[in-house]
């Protein structure tokens, strides 16, 4: 079991690979500079997905952009559902990082009589009584849940009833999922913990 | 200089850290289990920034915790700008995460005049015009960019000369900002790629 700040890390390398040209050798010393860590932690965050280095030289970047694609499992489409179109939700469908063609937001989900059958960034929001039965007609896998806290449970329980594997939580609020579904839990003020870090610091990397 | 990632995994156990009463010990090898990392990687982290581990033992809970707030200087009251108070931006100044005591949104701006001068979230929202004095006026140190990509270069520019030392910036689109700030950009589209990761291999940390 590969540790999720392992799986995020490799995110991280993706983002600062793809700035470079294809054919560019990036040496893990570099990768790390780039990233802020170490290269022996590249090295060891590679390493566990197998060897793609070139020995002595470093990585090939068109190649090793390739591999972290196929091990995030960037290369194949997955569906999600939304479930909660309030300020958040919205702010997500209309977001280019979630229209990318390896994430598309499929079908979206309220509670509130007066937005279920309106289209909201191109999809009808249907009532949340539908979740079980939309979810496994179109095969999806990703629930996101921006629906206040008090729903937060109730919602998941639906999600993983119509067959999700993973959901992403922004409800500030701990939900139970079964083991086999993966529950990543969003909170935007941790970002902030890392600015008053440098800020009293006096530095910045 | 600490790594970016270094301090951001501070915070992730500064959570974990929460769930437990301050008398009771922790090894590091409790600790890295709660977090999905090694015990090597938690003893690296916490030695960057001093001894708080009892020698043979571990680390106990509420000394750690006070140690890891003050390094992430979460024990004094941060100030912030929010620029753009569109969908996300009004999300974020709800959220019960933006409103702790170590971080609170001060003062909000907005360049649209149909916005200016109208209350959200019980703040008044200000013209853009009025970045730079109104910061310089509370000493507001961190801003937080919530615009669209064409405006976001305008708006840091902005808050750079009201005296900003670290921008939180969620505008897809790369920003210059002079060395001495601290810029944080969060793309919310990257949670999405450590689900996938696991979902494609069937496990779940
Ligand atoms: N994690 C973070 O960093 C972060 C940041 C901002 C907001 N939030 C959280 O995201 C959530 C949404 O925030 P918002 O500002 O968009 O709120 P909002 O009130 O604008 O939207 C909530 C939406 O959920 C719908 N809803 C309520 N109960 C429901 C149910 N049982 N089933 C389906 N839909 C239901 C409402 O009708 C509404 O459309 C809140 O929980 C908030 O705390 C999290
Ligand atoms: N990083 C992420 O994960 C993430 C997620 C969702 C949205 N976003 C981004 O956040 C931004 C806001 O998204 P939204 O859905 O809230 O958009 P929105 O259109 O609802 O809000 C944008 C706000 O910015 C204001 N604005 C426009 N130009 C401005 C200027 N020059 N100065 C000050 N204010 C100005 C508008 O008047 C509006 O109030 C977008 O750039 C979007 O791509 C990022």
């Amino acid at each position: 079991r590969v540790p999720e700040i392992t799986v995020e890390r490799l995110s991280i390398y993706l983002r600062a690979l793809k700035k470079f040209p294809e054919e560019k050798v990036l040496s893990s010393q570099e990768l790390a500079e780039l990233v802020g860590t170490t290269d022996a932690q590249v090295r060891k965050d590679i390493t566990y997905f197998g060897e793609f280095g070139i020995p002595g030289q470093g990585y090939h970047v068109g190649k090793l952009k390739e591999e972290i694609t196929h091990i995030l499992a960037l290369d194949r489409e997955w569906e999600l559902a939304l479930v909660g179109v309030g300020k958040l939700g919205t702010a997500l469908l209309a977001y280019p990082g979630f229209k990318k063609k390896e994430f598309r937001i499929r079908a979206i989900f309220d509670n509130d009589p007066k937005k279920i059958g309106i289209r909201i960034e191109g999809l009808i929001v249907r009532s949340v009584e539908k979740i079980s039965e939309t979810l496994s007609r179109y095969g999806i896998k990703i629930g996101i849940i921006t629906t206040p806290a008090e729903a937060a449970q109730d919602v998941a329980d639906r999600l993983v009833r119509g067959g999700v594997k993973g959901i992403l939580n922004f409800a500030p609020v701990r939900i139970i999922v079964p083991e086999k579904v993966k529950l990543k839990n969003v909170d935007l003020s941790m970002e902030l913990e890392t600015l008053s870090y440098f800020l009293s610091e006096g530095t910045s990397t």
